[in-house]
């Protein structure tokens, strides 16, 4: 579903230049479940964002379903992202000025779900999480990592064919955080390609690969055997 | 240093009420080294402002250096903080357009601090945990781990007494995460007194105590052996 061709990114500040990802070459299969490991800065988000099509490549081609992203528009690349790819942010990106419950509804506002349908969607993603309590608090009214699992829900409640979630569990208690696994193990056997970034070993564990990025290369990959 | 006298922390939203805090009461040691564990949403951030004088308890008291905080105006708060505590925020409190390096000198502007002793030890702080290639960064700029221990650059660059830190390695890497429990670890055996919420059991054991907290309350103590 994705496969990447040589994919740079470098930041340009000023006289300053951050080669951020270094020539990445990989490809994910459909329904595959991935996990991305590696150290502080070694630019996983950054690579996340490129598949998210939130971001373009400095160089570099982006392939999603054989068809090279760099070739849309904006227009058409929001489109896709709305349709397709639920994307959980490492810092969760919820907008502050509305509840939870409006923050979640928010990607069926784009598609077009009717109303009462997607109150109803919303609310049942939001208690899938846990916050079934929580719906009318303002993402500032909840705690880190309820705030955390918000992004979760939204990201899911599409039902997007995949899903890419940036540290999804780092401010989550283990037992918390195994319930968010039981909710992408669950989206996979579904048939959902699932991309998680990790520092979590056990986290990356449920994925059968895990490719190791190291200063904006792939140091390994990693093939775990499922049983 | 710290003793809590039945705390409560009471959120009203309309006619809601969330009880993050029930009657907690416990005191800490100048100079312990403390974890605080417990479920997402269990109250540890609510617990950690208290303390840290960055919020009020709804009812009981909380004594500093056997000081009733509550009888202190906002002004005599601001100060002790400044002097007294490093708070290491969970979602990095960064301010967004100032240099990360203009971030962890801000305490030491409050101090009174002359600019170019300023300079270099928040430099050296900066350095310290990795992040002296980054200096002139926004924290926009930076990866999410990075700017989480850009915000821990700032709670110690002062040389606190206190050191506050919520979930302090959530977005990090193992072998990084280990670099800030040695900082932290380097600084309680200096006499100071850290206090760490962390989800992570391998962090809580650098501490020779863990408080679990379980919906608002202490559910119990853990005393470590500490070697
Ligand atoms: N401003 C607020 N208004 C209403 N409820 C709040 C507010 N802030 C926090 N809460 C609620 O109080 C409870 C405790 O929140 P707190 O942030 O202390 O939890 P926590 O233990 O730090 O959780 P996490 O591990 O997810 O960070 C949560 O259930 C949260 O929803
Ligand atoms: N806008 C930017 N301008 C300049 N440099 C940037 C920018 N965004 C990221 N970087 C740098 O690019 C590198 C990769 O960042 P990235 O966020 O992808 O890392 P990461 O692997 O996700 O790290 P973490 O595990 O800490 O979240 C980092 O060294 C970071 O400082
Ligand atoms: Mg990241
Ligand atoms: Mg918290």
């Amino acid at each position: 579903v994705f496969v990447a061709d040589r994919i740079s990114k470098v930041y340009t500040m000023g006289d300053v230049k951050v080669h951020a990802l270094r020539d990445i070459s990989f490809s994910i299969e459909s329904g595959e479940y991935a996990a991305i490991m590696g150290p502080s800065g070694s630019g996983k988000s950054t690579l996340m964002h490129i598949m998210g099509c939130l971001d373009r490549p400095t160089s570099g081609s982006l392939y999603l379903r054989g068809k090279d992203v760099s070739s849309l528009t904006d227009g058409e690349l929001a489109e896709i992202r709305n349709a397709e790819i639920g994307f959980v942010f490492q810092n969760f990106n919820l907008l502050p000025n509305i509840s939870i419950l409006e923050n979640v509804e928010l990607p069926m506002v784009y598609a077009g779900v009717p109303p009462k349908e997607r109150r109803e969607r919303a609310v049942r993603a939001l208690e899938m999480v846990g916050l079934g309590s929580r719906l009318h608090h303002k993402p500032s009214e909840v705690s880190g990592g309820q705030r955390q699992r918000a992004s979760i829900a939204r990201a899911v409640v599409n039902r997007p064919a995949i899903v890419l979630a940036d540290e999804p569990t780092g401010n989550l208690d283990s037992a918390t955080g195994a319930e968010i696994m039981e909710l992408f193990d669950e989206l996979n056997a579904k048939g959902n390609t699932i991309i998680l970034v990790t520092h979590e070993r056990e986290v990356a564990e449920h994925a059968s690969r895990i490719i190791h990025i190291l200063d904006g290369e792939i140091a390994r990959m990693e093939i775990r055997k499922t049983n």
